[in-house]
């Protein structure tokens, strides 16, 4: 996760 | 538990198709219909001219913006498939790393005219021509034949839409956490594809489809040596105006 800060936070995003 | 009898009911397969059916027509970047209408919009010559007047490290920028957009609608396509939010999110990651950029080239073949081999970029439709100033002849080609090869199946969206969910979900994919579980998954989708192929009389599909997948590793494989090649020449470039996401999955 720590190498991949920004897909983390894609990921974390909701799926509207 | 190696043997856990997952319930592989007809029901759920066919709710597992249409979910995935759903997540990619959601996260499609493009409509079909959108693409058939604009199929002979194509780029002037001066259009091209300018393309092709932009230095390396401007193309490779463009076209590094362009991939990112694209990968992001994989990302959120990853996250609409069943079971892959379940996943821990180490594995998440692990699986669009690589997976994300594969799905994207599957997708690619939506926007691709096979009759005068051209793609929709940009808003209109461009030959290899218009990247040449990216200094990558080969990837280009490599790609455009890999888009033909994917039209000539004829894959119709619900069997795309199968298909790159077996792209990404690939429990062969190196550092990943519950193996098991990935595998598991994944045994759903190669039912859900036997068995909408059985559905649409298309079995010999399959086996095409599955060819395809070490084509797509090669043109990844072939993506990262180039930027590579283009990194050491613009080692600035990529770290100061590529997009961070695009950093994150190819350097």
């Amino acid at each position: 996760k720590e190498k991949h800060k920004i897909l983390h936070r894609l990921l974390q995003n909701s799926t509207s | 538990d190696p043997y856990c009898p997952y319930p592989t009911s007809l029901l759920h397969i066919e709710e597992l198709c249409d979910s995935i059916v759903r997540s990619h027509r959601d996260t499609s970047q493009f409509r079909l219909e959108e693409l058939q209408a604009l199929r002979w919009k194509l780029f002037s010559r001066e259009e091209l001219h300018a393309y092709q007047s932009k230095s390396v490290d401007e193309m490779w920028q463009h076209c590094a913006v362009r991939l990112t957009e694209a990968v992001q609608y994989v990302v959120e396509f990853a996250k609409r498939i069943p079971g892959f939010r379940g996943l821990g999110q180490n594995d998440q990651i692990t699986l669009l790393k690589t997976g994300s950029m594969e799905v994207v080239l599957v997708r690619m073949s939506r926007c691709f005219n096979t009759e005068n081999s051209t793609v929709f970029f940009d808003g209109k439709f461009g030959s290899t021509e218009l990247f040449k100033s990216l200094g990558c002849g080969d990837l280009m080609v490599a790609v455009f034949d890999f888009a033909h090869s994917v039209c000539a199946l004829r894959l119709t969206e619900q069997q795309m839409a199968l298909f790159s969910s077996l792209v990404l979900i690939n429990p062969d994919r190196p550092c990943l956490e519950d193996r098991g579980r990935v595998h598991r998954m994944r045994r759903d989708l190669e039912v859900c594809l036997s068995h909408m192929l059985r559905r649409d009389n298309q079995e010999s599909l399959q086996h095409k489809l599955y060819q395809k997948v070490s084509v797509l590793q090669s043109l990844c494989s072939l993506h990262v040596e180039k930027l590579h090649w283009f990194s050491q020449r613009y080692p600035l470039i990529v770290h100061s105006v590529f997009p961070p996401l695009y950093k994150e999955l190819f350097t």
